[in-house]
């Protein structure tokens, strides 16, 4: 464990804080893609099926349980207990156009050709681009709450620390995951645009728009 | 040597 990756981590669980505040509070999903949130399930739920035969610690035990029961949790607010608050025309990105390559990509990259292996490569690859569908509604509405700007903002910022973090891996003890490597870069890159319009506006005190 | 990755990150 270094400071990177732990900050990556605790803004990882901000952000998780941050979106049930917003639907708490507002008691509303409005501006949440349901697309996102449910890769999200999928992404921990391939992921962390060594949850059954690989121990780590009990630091990486309880964060898996947490993002698997989190983000069921939100799946299930939004899916019953605020459903009228979201707006499925809104939310139209396809997500077969994720969920094919990822599969595809996951069967021809991965480190070993056995089930787990291709599901863990499959969720990385999935989670680099599952904010698409959120990012496409945001675009489509072409406003945000700040809230959710927030939201997407920690979300951002836990990818993009686990960039010095694999940097400072690779000199402090020798490893390189290039799956991880490749997939987290790719990741934080969709954010750029994001980031640009976040910190030059809302941080700013303004509100968050995309310019027409 | 083909040794795997520890996935010990989230």
């Amino acid at each position: 464990m270094n400071l990177f990756r732990l900050l990556g981590d605790l803004a990882h669980l901000a952000s998780i804080f941050i979106l049930l505040h917003k639907i708490q509070t507002t008691r509303s999903c409005r501006g949440i893609s349901f697309k996102t949130q449910a890769l999200y399930v999928l992404v921990f739920l391939t992921r962390y099926v060594d949850l059954f035969f690989h121990w780590v610690s009990l630091y990486n035990f309880v964060m898996k349980i947490f993002f698997i029961a989190s983000s069921c949790y939100i799946l299930y607010l939004m899916k019953y207990r605020f459903r009228p608050t979201h707006d499925p025309s809104l939310d139209t990105f396809k997500i077969e156009y994720l969920l094919g390559p990822c599969f595809v990509l996951a069967l021809i990259f991965n480190y070993h050709f056995e089930l787990a292996e291709v599901l863990w490569a499959f969720s990385i690859y999935l989670e680099a681009v599952a904010i698409f569908p959120q990012l496409f509604m945001l675009q489509r509405t072409g406003e945000a709450e700040a809230i959710t700007t927030h939201y997407l903002a920690a979300l951002g910022v836990y990818r993009a620390l686990y960039i010095p973090n694999w940097i400072y891996r690779y000199f402090t003890e020798g490893v390189v995951d290039p799956i991880a490597v490749v997939a987290g870069i790719v990741q934080t890159g969709l954010y750029l645009d994001f980031f640009y319009v976040y910190f030059t506006k809302v941080l700013q005190g303004q509100k968050f728009e995309l310019p027409a | 040597p083909s040794e795997l990755p520890v996935k010990d990150e989230l």
